[in-house]
């Protein structure tokens, strides 16, 4: 629980090819352990990315080093985590 | 839960759960479905597809798969209420499902990845919710699992694919290492008479067809097009979830070695790849109360489909 509680969603808007290559390039670094729910494809399309809490940062740097803008859409996804696996012990109980 | 009637379809359930419940679905509709077991995953764990079928031999088929990525558990909860819909649509003779079982049969395929669904399960660590891919070993010793759906016989190891077996689309080896992917190629090929075939995934609401793997239109680009254009405005009429229509490629992503290319691929027309309903304020943890009208609006699209496809013999 420890390994994902702070875990954030970030919804990212690249408005240029150069945002679109910075954030392929960021998803190619398999070490960065970020999870990409969406894909760097066009400046039409968000990318969704689960950041892990130890790489905020590094992320919220490279972004703003980037210039590009981002959103938080989740703030805490063990907070849904725990709220999803309550439901579930309820509907067990039912 | 002894009684399809009294099962809770607005709620989350383990494999177990969901196995038990195609058991009952079964015996209680004895006449039209039959479970058929396909094989056996990497952790040796049984794969099911439930055959809705009024007689005949190898009729023209429905392929229908939810849950190839393990966390969209939203595409499993649907496929559930979808199953039972059908059976239930088919003793109390609602349109057009006794019309299109009386000329194709129709499988469907609750949980295509139960070594990852099994892990999404996994506690006390959590983290595991968010698994998204089978659970074989790699050539990376901490790296499990191959992404089922960048591993078939379709471009295989084209673009939107990893050779890493650390990436969320790590397209494995090479094409249908997996067995999850040969068992279900093997039961479509030794078929050789689906005429449509259509997996569910959750994430942007979209409504897709070849190809994935190029920005080309597919031969029959046009008819798809009006298919799933049709397809989501009867989705829409539902709740006005607004899904977005096009080619894999151009939609969502280059994705080479998917399934839906490699069904078109080899001949079956009415190929089709759903992203249900999540907006991504939720991630792929839509909230339970969301699963009933999901499966609605998702049965509204599936069932144009269906009847388009039997009216369109080829």
């Amino acid at each position: 629980e420890e390994l994902i509680n702070g875990d954030k969603v970030f919804r990212i808007h690249a408005e240029s090819e150069s945002h679109i290559h910075a954030l392929k390039e960021l998803e190619r670094d398999v070490d960065s352990g970020l999870d990409f729910w969406t894909h760097a494809v066009s400046t039409e399309q968000p990318v969704d990315i689960r950041v892990p809490h130890s790489r905020l940062y590094a992320l919220k740097d490279f972004l703003k080093k980037n210039n590009i803008p981002f959103t938080v859409i989740i703030n805490n996804v063990q907070e849904l985590l725990v709220r999803e696996r309550e439901e579930m012990v309820r509907n067990a109980e039912v | 839960e002894r009684q399809t009637k009294s099962f809770n379809f607005a709620a989350y359930h383990d494999l177990e759960t969901i196995y038990n419940f195609m058991d009952t679905l079964v015996a209680s509709h004895s006449n039209l479905i039959s479970k058929v077991n396909i094989g056996s995953t990497y952790e040796d764990r049984p794969m099911y597809v439930l055959k809705f079928s009024t007689g005949g031999e190898k009729r023209p088929a429905i392929w229908i798969d939810a849950g190839m990525h393990a966390r969209e558990w939203i595409s499993h909860a649907t496929a559930v209420w979808l199953a039972d819909r059908i059976a239930t649509d088919f003793k109390e003779n609602r349109a057009p499902v006794p019309s299109i079982l009386s000329k194709m049969d129709i499988y469907l395929m609750i949980v295509a990845n139960p070594d990852g669904y099994v892990f999404t399960h996994r506690s006390p660590n959590e983290f595991y919710r968010l698994w998204r891919k089978n659970r074989s070993a790699t050539s990376n010793p901490k790296c499990n699992g191959v992404d089922l759906n960048r591993n078939w016989d379709a471009e295989f190891s084209g673009p939107g694919a990893s050779d890493d077996p650390c990436a969320e689309h790590y397209r494995g080896p090479f094409a249908q290492s997996e067995i999850e992917v040969q068992n279900i190629a093997d039961l479509i090929m030794n078929h050789g008479n689906f005429k449509s075939f259509m997996t569910l995934h959750s994430y942007k609401q979209l409504l897709m067809y070849p190809y994935g793997y190029s920005g080309n239109d597919a031969p029959d680009r046009t008819e798809l097009h009006d298919v799933a254009t049709q397809a989501s405005r009867a989705l829409n009429s539902w709740h006005g979830t607004i899904y977005k229509v096009g080619s894999i490629f151009h939609i969502i992503e280059p994705a080479s070695g998917a399934s839906v290319d490699w069904a078109y691929q080899r001949g079956i027309k009415y190929s089709f790849a759903f992203e249900l309903r999540d907006t991504g304020e939720y991630g792929f943890l839509l909230p339970a109360d969301q699963i009933v009208s999901t499966a609605r609006e998702t049965w509204y699209a599936l069932r144009y489909i269906m009847q388009y496809v039997c009216d369109h013999p080829y």
